[in-house]
């Protein structure tokens, strides 16, 4: 465990809660993609079945309880309990576009093919496509209120922490995850161009961030 | 062969 890595669990943390309360404070789901939080259950699902063979710390089973148990939560929320508010027309992004390749991925490149070796692969590689799906919906829209993009905030900077934690690891003691660090990178990527945005619009001070 | 990796990150 290092600095990196714990701010970036934190960042992780710190971003699922915001958009659960935000959802539950304004009783309402409206400009969150639903696609992209079953996404990240799954991903969440997939990752974590080795709680079940496996102990590693009281930390990493606790939140991997916390991350999976607040995954469904926001699952629940925003397809039962304020379903209705769901902008199910603008959340059109096509997953099975993301499924189909990354299932496909997998099965190519793993380090050892086996059921719990294949789906932590598949987790990650999910991971790193989950969010567009809610990038989609913003671009679609045109816009994102603030508190989303704040969500959105939290989720690249825990990804840009991994990698920064990712660099430490590598020099103090050696350890590369190749599979984890090149889909990590690849995921950060994707925020890159939301980063610009947020900084330019939203921390000086608009409401909602508006695209150009 | 490659090698499995210890899973201790989230």
């Amino acid at each position: 465990m290092n600095v990196f890595r714990l701010a970036g669990d934190v960042s992780h943390l710190v971003a699922i809660i915001i958009l659960l309360l935000k959802i539950w404070r304004s009783r309402s789901c409206a400009g969150i993609s639903g696609k992209s939080q079953l996404l990240f259950a799954l991903v969440f699902t997939t990752r974590y079945l080795d709680l079940f063979t496996v102990y590693i710390s009281a930390y990493n089973t606790i939140m991997k309880v916390v991350f999976l148990a607040l995954s469904y939560a926001t699952v629940y929320l925003i397809y039962m309990r304020f379903r209705n508010t769901y902008d199910s027309e603008n959340d059109s992004f096509r997953v099975e576009f993301l499924l189909v390749p990354v299932i496909g991925l997998s099965f190519l490149e793993h380090y050892a093919f086996t059921p719990m070796e294949v789906l932590w692969t598949f987790s990650i590689f999910l991971e790193a496509v989950a969010i567009m799906p809610q990038l989609f919906m913003i671009t679609k829209t045109g816009e994102a209120e603030s508190i989303t993009t704040h969500y959105l905030f939290f989720l690249g900077l825990y990804r840009a922490l991994y990698i920064a934690n990712w660099v430490w690891r590598y020099h103090t003691e050696g350890f590369f995850d190749q599979i984890a660090v090149v889909s990590g990178v690849v995921q950060t990527i994707f925020y890159c161009d939301f980063f610009y945005l947020y900084v330019t619009k939203v921390v000086q001070g608009r409401s909602k961030m508006s695209l150009p | 062969k490659k090698e499995v990796k210890s899973k201790d990150e989230l």
